[in-house]
């Protein structure tokens, strides 16, 4: 079980406070505003109407011993800074923060936060993606451009086995899993045999562009 | 090419409408605020000063013609239900809604919302997972509870072979790839005989159950 301090209880810091609580840890909630203190206190362990702009509370609240705090305050950029600032002055092991802008998260890092979160800026590019490419459902960049992409089976591919397409030797993707819809389960590691349904998932492993090219030829 | 309207242009609105006119689409960005239209005007086809929630603009905007519309509004929850509302009147094939929590969320869908995101509480959900075991790097629900994780290398597995760790048969959990540190590349489908490295990541396929098993006893 880990320690953490939340500061700040919009959308974000409130569901960071409630999601760590549910995961066993123990939390402590603070905001500024009462309604937001009240709303969070079934769903941590100690909830605090409190300015954090106030080194002295962070101390007492015991920032140093945390394993992480997390600072989301929203449009108040100038006392997120503040009080990521303060937490390092305290040696708080690992204090991350939400930014507003990429300015906002220079600054932020210039005084000590270890990690910048921005949020609604990584959902839109996702959101961007799957809707300029709708038969990808969710992908997790690995690194140097290769991706683990979540397929809507292509129609060209509707009816064939994986060994007739052959997709490692001619695309150089692989075939990690099938998510099927009728029975509902992942197939790991499918045999070459296996044909595909048309409404398979297809889990695919490769480059991004591999995977494009891929998905444009089988449309 | 596809087209795209994108009202609202606070911190998610602005980077979707920005990325899907940087992925090659056509991107018609509204807001009433003077100082959001001119910030966007670089990155969209048309910037558009207006209230949305005026169904003769949402017509004459050409909702009907495009690929999907995305709404943005923050706290403004009553007018992006009406603005909803009338999109779906106009016969707009995919709509796209931003809530700020469950209820605005039940009353986006109950108008026609095509799909409804929670920007916020999706990323604190994912924050929260990567504190409680920070040696996940990201993860890919699949479904029926499998997940594709990026694991650092635990020390329990540092120095050994795969085919000595027999992952597949003792924990049912598969390495899809290793994302190597030095030299930086990622090695799909490693061979049995790979040695595990400290400085490894691991891609790992398996049930969120099996992974965390072996998570644990690796330690
Ligand atoms: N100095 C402070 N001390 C404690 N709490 C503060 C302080 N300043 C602001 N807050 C709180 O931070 C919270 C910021 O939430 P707000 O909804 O403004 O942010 P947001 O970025 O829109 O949130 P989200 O994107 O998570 O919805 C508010 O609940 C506010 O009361
Ligand atoms: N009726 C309307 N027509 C057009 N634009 C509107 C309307 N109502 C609100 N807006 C715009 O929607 C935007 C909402 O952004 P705001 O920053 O409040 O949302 P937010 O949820 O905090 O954003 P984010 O979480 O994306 O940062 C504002 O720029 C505002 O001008």
């Amino acid at each position: 079980m880990k320690k953490f301090i939340v500061i700040g209880l919009g959308n974000f810091g409130f569901q960071v406070a409630r999601s760590l609580f549910e995961l066993g840890h123990e939390v402590v909630a603070v905001d500024s505003q009462k309604d937001r203190v009240q709303q969070i206190s079934d769903y941590c362990t100690r909830a605090v109407i409190a300015d954090a702009e106030d080194q002295e509370f962070l101390r007492s609240a015991g920032a140093a011993e945390m394993d992480a705090v997390v600072v989301s305050l929203g449009d108040n950029i100038s006392q997120s800074i503040i009080i990521v600032l303060f937490l390092k002055e305290l040696k708080a092991r690992y204090v991350i923060a939400k930014a507003n802008d990429p300015n906002h998260g220079k600054a932020l890092r210039r005084v000590g936060a270890d990690r910048v979160v921005f949020p609604e800026q990584e959902m839109a590019v996702k959101l961007a993606h799957k809707l300029s490419s709708p038969s990808v459902i969710d992908s997790l960049d690995l690194s140097e451009g290769y991706v683990i992409t979540e397929l809507l089976a292509p129609l060209g591919m509707v009816g064939k086995s994986l060994v007739e397409l052959d997709l490692r030797k001619i695309y150089k993707v692989f075939v990690m899993a099938i998510r099927e819809a009728v029975p509902e389960r992942v197939l790991v590691l499918p045999p070459a045999e296996y044909r595909i349904k048309d409404s398979d998932v297809l889990v695919l492993l490769g480059s991004d562009e591999d995977i494009a090219r891929l998905e444009k030829k089988m449309r």
